[in-house]
């Protein structure tokens, strides 16, 4: 469903390049649960936006369900986003002038979802990860951990077939953060693939398929099903 | 040198109050090193807040090395916060058009240090938490716990008896976050009090008081010497 083929990411500062992805090649089936790890710096954000399609690779190939990303136009780029990525950042990336029911609305507005329908869903969404009670605090209104969850909701509004989920238990207790695995567990087992970026060890009882990453290269893949 | 006396924080929405802190009292002794835990929501942020002086309780008294905040206007609680108090912010709140270098700068402009010996600090700093080929990055060129890394550094700056850090570890990888507690480690050894908010049980074996917050209340306070 992901393919990666000999994918770099240099950033050109003027007088220093930095090579945040040194030639990355992987492939990522279908259903899968994947988990990628590795220090701070060593590109697991800039590879998740790539694989995402919020960002284009410097050179190398990048496949979603067999289309070549390099081909499409930033139009037909955003469409599948919006249809086939839920994608839940680092730093949340809300909106700051919108509620926690508005931006879990959002990407279902782009869906042309009627009103009715998607407020319902996001009432549902909020309430799964336990924000219930905060539907209509904005960001700055919410805890860090709050924030999060909101992303997280928003990334599954449009209960796209591929999440990406860039350290999304880092702000979270070790309760709140086993409610979030319960969801993917619960979404894994419903077919979709699960890529999730994170720094926590215990994840490697969640996962599949571990990808360890190190300055910008695979350092290794190896599979988890029998941890 | 922190004392809270039936600290409240209210945040009136209009038709809705959320009670953030329901009446927090406790006293926190120089050169101590206190873990504060609890789930998210709970008012740990909004407890960090209030001590380091970014915010002012809605009723009760919080006292640093013995003063009453509440009769301080705000350019003395300004000064008071630049001198004593270095801050590690749960979203890092760097500013976006500074590069690593000039955030940490920062503090010491305010606090009248001059140029050469400002940067040679700021280097100085960012070196400790690795960050020495980042100087020149400016945030948004930076990873998550590259960002978080300056957040700490940062706080360091005018060398602080007094460090309160929301969660400084949650966006760093096991190796990146030994570091950092090394460094507060050594920064307790050398007189500091160490005040840390943070969700990873581990830190557990770093401090030396542990104080559990739910629902804005104090649900315990622990001696951690002995474990
Ligand atoms: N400006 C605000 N207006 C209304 N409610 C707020 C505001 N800021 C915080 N809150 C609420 O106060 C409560 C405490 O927030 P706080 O940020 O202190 O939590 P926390 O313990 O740090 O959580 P986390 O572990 O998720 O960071 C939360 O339930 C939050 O929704
Ligand atoms: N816009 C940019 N310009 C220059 N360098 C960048 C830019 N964005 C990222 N980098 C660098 O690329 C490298 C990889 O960044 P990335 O965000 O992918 O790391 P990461 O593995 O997600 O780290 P973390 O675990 O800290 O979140 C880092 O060393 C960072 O400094
Ligand atoms: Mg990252
Ligand atoms: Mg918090």
């Amino acid at each position: 469903v992901v393919e990666f083929i000999n994918v770099k990411k240099i950033y050109d500062m003027g007088e220093v390049k930095v090579e945040a992805l040194k030639g990355i090649s992987f492939e990522i089936l279908k259903g899968d649960y994947v988990i990628i790890m590795g220090p701070s710096g060593s590109g697991k954000s800039t590879l998740l936006h790539i694989m995402g399609c919020l960002d284009r690779p410097t050179s190398g190939k990048v496949l979603i369900d067999g289309e070549d990303t390099s081909k499409m136009n930033d139009s037909k780029l955003a469409r599948l986003r919006n249809q086939k990525i839920g994608f839940v950042f680092q730093s949340f990336n809300l909106l700051s002038k919108l509620t926690a029911l508005e931006n879990v609305e959002l990407p279902m507005i782009y869906a042309g979802i009627e009103k009715r329908k998607r407020k319902k869903r996001a009432i549902e969404l909020l309430e799964m990860v336990g924000l219930g009670d905060r539907l209509n605090h904005r960001p700055n209104q919410l805890s860090g951990g709050q924030q999060q969850r909101v992303a997280i909701a928003r990334a599954l509004a449009n209960d796209p077939p591929i999440i990406l989920a860039d350290e999304p238990t880092g702000n979270l207790d070790t309760k709140s953060g086993e409610e979030i695995l319960k969801i993917f567990k619960m979404l894994h087992e419903s077919g979709k693939t699960i890529i999730v970026v994170t720094h926590d060890p215990d994840m490697i009882h969640e996962g599949k398929t571990l990808i360890k990453i190190k300055d910008g290269l695979i350092e290794g893949v190896e599979v988890l099903e029998f941890v």
